[in-house]
């Protein structure tokens, strides 16, 4: 099943 | 005191009716580089980052960074009071709570101006890496709008996968599936009718094709659209504005679980 992922979960808070 | 003039205003009401639908409020930096403007959807799944370089502005200063917290929805009706020709200034005090915009007729016959309130707007800061893409798709933005909007019709999440013969669009729903394939086209007449495929390696992702819709709101920007891809990463959709600058959308992929 597909889950959809933070864009967080990429992309380190800087 | 920020001071900056933009002979071409309707850059600036197009790049906020991009974004207005995904991004409620958002910060407005401004530095001696320019304008930028990052911020996430209200779901945290999609990233918007927009930047307008300082040169765009026939006329720019500003003396120290400042960020400008506004309601986007309140400063896309400010801009719409602009007429499509007319000369944009904004102007901000350093210390001040509110931004005033100005709008000047090309024959200077006509300006008004609109002082909008700025409100604090904690929003995070994230670092978006730099990415060598497997594949990227320069395509006309209005092809990709109307992928977009055809297979909203037919299922509600698309499989983008790059390979070498083009790239494949594909949905399903109840209605039934769709395949949409776009083959590079770099002999077309018009070069805003070109398709432009660089392929390291073949890719397929998986998205919710509402935000790809969203991002399509931007298609006034532009005449195309780029589509960067790498597995197991983020889309990257890019319209440039003009030579000034960009505007950037990344979303999050639909991964197994």
């Amino acid at each position: 099943k597909l889950a959809q992922r933070a864009i967080g979960d990429f992309f380190p808070s800087a | 005191m920020l001071e900056a003039r933009l002979v071409q205003g309707s850059m600036l009401r197009k790049v906020v009716d991009a974004v207005k639908d995904l991004v409620s409020d958002a910060n407005i930096d401004v530095s001696s580089s320019g304008f930028s403007l990052q911020a996430m959807d209200t779901s945290h799944v999609s990233l918007i980052a927009m930047h307008l370089r300082a040169d765009a502005f026939e006329h720019f200063r500003c003396d120290r960074p400042m960020s400008m917290g506004m309601s986007l929805a309140n400063l896309a009706k400010v801009l719409k009071c602009a007429g499509s020709d007319d000369i944009v200034t904004l102007k901000a005090n350093d210390d001040g709570d509110t931004v005033t915009f100005m709008f000047e007729s090309p024959k200077e016959d006509r300006v008004s101006d609109f002082e909008l309130k700025l409100m604090d707007i904690d929003s995070e800061h994230l670092g978006i890496p730099d990415t060598d893409y497997c594949a990227t798709v320069t395509m006309p933005a209005g092809e990709y709008a109307r992928i977009c909007k055809d297979l909203s019709s037919i299922g509600d999440t698309v499989v983008i996968s790059a390979t070498k013969d083009g790239v494949k669009f594909t949905t399903s729903g109840d209605v039934g599936t769709a395949n949409v394939t776009v083959r590079q086209n770099t002999t077309a007449d018009k070069k805003e009718d070109q398709t432009i495929i660089d392929l390291k390696e073949p890719v397929a992702l998986t998205f919710a094709l509402r935000y790809l819709t969203s991002f399509a709101k931007a298609t006034p920007l532009a005449t195309h659209v780029t589509l960067s891809m790498t597995r197991e990463l983020p889309v990257m959709v890019e319209y440039a504005i003009q030579d000034m600058g960009h505007l950037r959308f990344y979303l999050a992929p639909k991964i197994e679980d």
